[in-house]
């Protein structure tokens, strides 16, 4: 664990009062190392280790810490701080129905996550959301959503795969309001942020649905292709949000860090298992050990 | 990145970035980056052109590259069985997998192993459909062991060519999950012994250094054989399989490039490493 490895790097200093330039340089060392294994992207990573190194210069060893502990501390806080920034709750204010569209990459737990979200709402917000299935594309997605969505007991629009997203959304927009509905959450097609026309299609959903909430859903295992994905997502649309999804396994989640320093957006949800009531809200501590190691 | 005249540090800077960037993960860039310093410093390495050839050729020799699994004389169906985590491509991979089979003339039976995920049956019943595969199924919630044994035997009784298993994805790091997987393998030899010929872990290139532990621990439960990296067509370059390759010497045999049923193309080491970096 990092915490081992800086003892180690620390266990030939002793009785110092300072942190002192060739401590800092081997514990930033060891620090890098930790946090690429992490997946935290190469240049985050730097960026990171200068503020680090900056914090560290001089820094007084803590009476009641080694200096070990305290490199662990300053790099634990400094993560926590960026982590935790921007947090902030879901936003559902607003006119009803309020609209939050899903976003992002094949695969990454969209479909999933709109049923927790759903659930999420109606047993901690008391709110009565409507699930839009967007994605005409995979085969059965609106019957995934429709199934899902009969698990939570939550009404979804009946889309059918030979209809347009945005035609979809536009109706059922109608329904929504038409049946009282005060929050609607679309559940769109994975997609490549390299996919030119489906990249388009997100903008003119949004250009519809005037989101208050665009979230990114993010595998907590993707690795250096983060900073991509996050970066082309807010430039094409805007992200007002993230949820990382599958952190129940034993991915370090350096993509968080990595989203989060590339769109200055906070991680406002965790997924935490398959099951549809595996929704938590995000903790930037927690997050900070897990990176860690 | 290898305009210069001579291999110096900031060279050896920009090479590390390239390959960790394209997740190749830390420790094993660092090692490819010493071996490269060393043969600098022993002159057996000096003109920058030269460089990043010499790393393509390094990091081939990692790949295991392996041409189709021939089915021994004799043995009818050649069971495939798709295991990975959650959302990396199994059921589409296994759509494109019988496709090319069927191209061949070949008869497909596809078993709807994945019986918990929500309209994860009505799926690959829409991909059976496409590719012109009879699915096995039973009712969501039932025993996937009970439907990969059925598969087999319908394979067995219609002189099937291929029977493709699919099951749900799970996390590497589910105890129970993992053993629920090594029980439908059992169950697949009990209807074929031999079966299944081919345990197929899917990967997805978007995945970072986890993907190591995901290969690690589906290998140690229940043997895998092959594996296919999909989503290539993005901008993630996979390199979490030079890793995976060196430790475990698991051949890839395909990658996904795509949505489509044709988006399937077997692994082409050069063509690998050219893409990397
Ligand atoms: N363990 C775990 N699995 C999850 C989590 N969220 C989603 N999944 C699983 O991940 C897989 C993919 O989820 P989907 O909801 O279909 O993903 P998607 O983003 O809608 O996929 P596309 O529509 O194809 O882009 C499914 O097997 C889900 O059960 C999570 O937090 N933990
Ligand atoms: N761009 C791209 N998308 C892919 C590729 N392979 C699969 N997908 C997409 O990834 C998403 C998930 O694919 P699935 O086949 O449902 O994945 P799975 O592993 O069976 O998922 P679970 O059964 O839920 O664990 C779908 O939207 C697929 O279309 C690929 O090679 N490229
Ligand atoms: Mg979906
Ligand atoms: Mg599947």
């Amino acid at each position: 664990s990092l915490s081992e490895k800086l003892s180690g790097v620390f266990r030939s200093l002793r009785g110092k009062g300072r942190l002192g330039e060739k401590d800092i340089q081997a514990a930033l060392r060891e620090v890098r190392l930790a946090l690429l294994e992490a997946d935290v992207h190469y240049r985050v990573v730097r960026r990171f280790v200068e503020a680090v190194r900056e914090r560290a210069q001089g820094q007084e060893v803590m009476r009641s810490l080694t200096p070990a502990q305290t490199v662990i501390k300053i790099v634990h806080d400094e993560l926590v701080r960026m982590m935790g920034e921007h947090v902030a709750p879901l936003d559902v204010a607003g006119k009803p129905p309020v609209p939050v569209m899903l976003v992002g990459l094949q695969g990454s737990g969209k479909t999933t996550t709109a049923g927790k979200l759903a659930l999420h709402l109606k047993r901690r917000a008391g709110r009565d959301p409507y699930l839009v299935p967007a994605d005409v594309y995979r085969p059965a997605a609106i019957d995934q959503l429709q199934k899902v969505a009969s698990d939570v007991g939550v009404a979804a629009y009946p889309s059918r795969p030979d209809q347009d997203p945005v035609e979809i959304c536009r109706a059922a927009l109608e329904e929504a309001r038409k049946g009282g509905y005060d929050t609607v959450i679309v559940d769109t097609a994975g997609r490549l942020h390299v996919d030119e026309e489906l990249m388009d299609e997100l903008r003119r959903l949004k250009e519809l649905l005037e989101p208050r909430e665009i979230l990114l859903v993010a595998d907590a295992m993707t690795g250096q292709d983060a900073v991509n994905v996050a970066k082309a997502f807010d430039e094409a649309v805007g992200i007002t949000g993230v949820v990382l999804t599958k952190a129940d396994g034993d991915a370090r989640g350096g993509a968080a860090l990595s989203i989060q320093a590339v769109t200055q957006r906070p991680i406002k949800l965790v997924g935490v298992g398959e099951k549809l009531d595996a929704l938590e809200v995000f903790h930037p501590e927690r997050m900070a050990s897990r990176i860690l190691g | 990145l290898f305009g210069k005249k001579e291999i110096d540090a900031e060279t050896l800077d920009e090479l590390e970035e390239a390959l960790v960037t394209a997740d190749l993960g830390v420790t094993t860039v660092m090692r490819l980056v010493d071996e490269i310093r060393e043969k600098v410093s022993r002159k057996e390495l000096v003109r920058p052109e030269a460089l990043r050839e010499h790393l393509k050729a390094a990091i081939r020799e990692i790949l295991v590259a392996e041409e189709a699994r021939q089915a021994p004389e004799g043995v009818r169906p050649w069971v495939i069985m798709v295991v990975g985590v959650n959302g990396v491509g199994k059921t589409t991979t296994i759509g494109k997998i019988g496709a090319r089979f069927r191209r061949e003339g070949k008869r497909v039976i596809l078993a709807a192993g994945d019986t918990f995920r929500a309209a994860a049956i009505e799926q690959l019943e829409i991909w059976g459909d496409r590719i012109g595969a009879q699915v096995v199924r039973h009712q969501q919630g039932s025993d996937p062991a009970a439907v990969a044994f059925d598969a087999v035997e319908a394979g067995k009784a219609r002189d099937a060519d291929v029977v493709i298993v699919d099951t749900a994805g799970r996390l590497h790091t589910k105890r129970n999950l993992m053993e629920e997987l090594k029980k439908v393998r059992r169950v697949i030899g009990k209807a074929l012994p031999g079966a299944p010929h081919e345990v197929l872990l899917v990967l997805d290139a978007t995945t970072g250094q986890n993907a190591v532990s995901q290969a690690r621990l589906f290998h140690e439960a229940v043997g895998v054989d092959t594996i296919a990296l999909t989503k290539l067509d993005g901008t993630a370059r996979g390199g979490v399989i030079v890793a995976i390759c060196d430790e475990l010497k698991i051949p890839i045999r395909y990658i996904g490039i795509g949505e489509g049923v044709e988006d399937l193309r077997p692994f082409d080491a050069q063509a690998f490493v050219d893409a990397l970096f």
